[in-house]
Parts: structure tokens; sequence; C-alpha cells
């Protein structure tokens, strides 16, 4: 039974792409997990890609040992409050950051491994009412918080053995900011979406908000995923967790929307939708390069190909699946993709 | 797209904002 629900199903038709489940890992320990990631592990002198589970009180990291075997190497024990989401570092090693809270985020902590003294640590980085954090490259979170009026926008850059350094404040938007991206190719730009559906351009190195533009009333509720600048022009990843679903254009798990920074100017470019005879709205969900990955309410886990527009792989409902996570990978292993089961269990998926 | 849709495109679109937003 186990197997079956673990059989990716592909839609009739749409292509063959695939994934092939690599492994499993359950902590026994626990019967819940909150999220996973991938971070790079580095003792000894040896370098390894692990697997970061949380539970709402630790977080463990995983060591492959072999083909589906897994040994959890240490697991950080965090208190009281509760462990809201992972925070990957993009491209650290020996580093991962985690969010606390009840409702919303009220922490964020600093998880690390030193291999000077062969140690596990944490430390705390930020406290606060949190709306929005992610980890940027170079060792450096940037997240936003709000006081009783104001919204402080603010980044905290990390050494290798995990000190803060000085940090730099963000020009805040007068609206809420709901998550941040990246503008891939651009070291100094980052984007973010905001509570009144609007997308916010900061330049990092000098804390300017650059442009503030209206993402549209076709696409509400947006949260960024992924941005990447070509020609021009800014296009952007988004999911709509909280739109309702409408009759005439369904519910589309992803879009993606190109603006004109110079002009504010933007349209919709594609999206990326269930193919037909499948149900469900989008949870949860993450993009790495042109690959979405998203949980439904169905329990079903679907994957598109943001450059196809199209749907390629199904999990289905039947494995009850709560996290999808693309995994940190070498450009020469392809894509991993990690996802949850209700039950505590997370799949390895190749993609 | 077609440049019509979105207005005029800058290829140093970051460069001319940062230049024009207030420091």
């Amino acid at each position: 039974a186990v197997a079956e629900e673990s059989i990716p199903v592909l839609p009739d038709g749409l292509g063959e792409e695939s994934l092939q489940l690599l492994s499993k890992l359950k902590d026994c320990s626990s019967s819940c997990v909150v999220d996973v990631s991938t971070m790079w592990w580095e003792a000894a002198g040896c370098r390894e890609l692990c697997v970061v589970t949380a539970s709402e009180s630790s977080v463990s990291l995983w060591k492959p040992l072999g083909p589906d075997h897994w040994e959890k190497v240490y697991t950080w024990q965090l208190g009281q409050i509760p462990v809201i989401q992972i925070v990957p570092l993009p491209d650290s090693c020996n580093l991962v950051c985690v969010a606390l809270g009840d409702l919303e985020i009220g922490e964020i902590r600093l998880l690390l491994y030193s291999s000077e003294t062969d140690s596990f640590k944490q430390s705390l980085v930020r406290t606060g009412t949190i709306k929005a954090v992610l980890g940027l490259k170079d060792r450096r979170l940037v997240s936003s918080s709000r006081a009783v009026q104001e919204q402080h926008v603010e980044i905290v850059s990390f050494s290798e053995t995990g000190r803060s350094r000085d940090g730099q404040t963000l020009m805040p938007p007068e609206e809420t900011v709901s998550a941040f991206a990246e503008v891939e190719g651009m070291r100094d730009a980052l984007v973010g979406t905001t509570a009144v559906n609007s997308i916010v351009i900061w330049n990092l190195k000098t804390g300017q908000l650059l442009k503030k533009m209206h993402i549209g009333y076709s696409y509400p509720a947006s949260i960024c995923h992924r941005a990447y600048s070509d020609s021009g022009l800014l296009f952007v990843v988004l999911s709509h967790p909280h739109a309702k679903e409408s009759e005439s254009c369904g519910n589309p798990a992803f879009r993606v929307v190109v603006f004109n920074p110079s002009t504010a100017r933007s349209r919709g470019v594609m999206a990326s939708s269930l193919p037909p005879g499948h149900t469900g709205r989008y949870l949860e969900g993450d993009v790495r390069g042109a690959l979405a990955a998203a949980v439904l309410t169905s329990g079903t886990v679907a994957v598109w190909d943001l450059l196809l527009s199209r749907c390629t792989a199904l999990l289905p409902p039947a494995g009850d699946w709560a996290l999808a996570r693309w995994a940190t990978t070498d450009a020469c292993t392809g894509a991993c993709l990690l996802a949850g089961q209700r039950d505590g269990t997370v799949c390895l998926y190749r993609y | 797209c077609s440049e019509s849709d979105l207005g005029p495109v800058s290829l140093n679109w970051f460069e001319e904002l940062s230049a024009e937003a207030p420091p």
C-alpha cells in the first residue's frame, strides 16, 4: 500500500517527464513534519548535501548513508515556541535559519555546525512580529517586521562561522510586505509582494525603494516566489494562496507576470493550472528555476514546467501530501523534489 | 509581449530607477 501511494502518476499525454522515488526518511521520534529543506554540511573535510526536517519543537539534520538510507546526525531542540518554517540560506554551508512563532513568526534563529569545534549551535537572529523572511545568497537574510505603525525591512549577513555582521535597512513600503524574492542575475535587486497586491523593488546596496507596481485585480493576493530580469523586463512567478476561485479562469496555482519597471505596466505571461479531470486549489508550494511544485487541497502534489507552461507530474492524493520543496542540488544531478506526508514521512523524488 | 503593451523598455532600468529614487 505504501508503494502504491508513492508511485507518481503522469497526466495522460502530458509528456515524458516524471518523478522517480529515490528514498524515504521518517523521524520515529516525531509524528509531524512542519517543514523540510536541504543544506550543505561539511565535517572532517567531507561536504555533503543533507536533508533538514522540522517538527514543532526541533530541527533535525539527516545525512545520506547509501541508497534509501539516512542517518540523523543531530537534532536542535528549540524550546517552547513552535517552529513555523525552515529558512534555507542558498549557497551557504553548515548554516540554516528557522522561523518560530505561534500564529505569526515571532523569532528567527540561526542553526549552525562549527567544524572548528565539531559542535552544533544555535543563536537568536531576530525577534518581533515578522511578516516575511527569505534567505539570500552570500549568507544574507531579509525580513520584514511590523511595529505598531512602522514596518522595518532589514538584512542581516552572517560570516562563514555564523557570526552576525552589521545589517542593512531597506526603505519600507507603506503596505505590509508578504513575501520576498531575489532577482536572479542581479545581485543588488530584491522584489517583494505586499498585502495590497503590489510588487516592490529594492536596491539592496543602497536600501532604496525603487518602484511600487500594482499587480492587478486579475491576480489577487499574490505571493512572489521567483524573479528574473530579461531584455529590460522583470518576470515574477506568483502564487495566490488566498484567492477565490473564479468560474471564468479557475484557480491556477502559479502565474508568471511580466512588469516593465520603467513604466510600471504589466501583463500575465502564463498560468499553471491542473490538467483536466483534476481538482484542488493551491495550498503551498515551491519554485526553483523553471520548475514549480504545489500541494493542493485535494492532497495531490502537482509539478509544472513553467517554460512549457504545463503540468508534468502528479503525486496522487492517496499519499496525503502536506509539503513540497525543491532540494538544493548540483547542476549535474538534476532536480530533486522533497515531498512530505501528513504522517511525517518525507519522500525524495528525482525529477 | 509587445513593447506597446508595456511601454518603452530600458535595459538599464535598475540603474535609472536607482538614480531617480530618494536616497
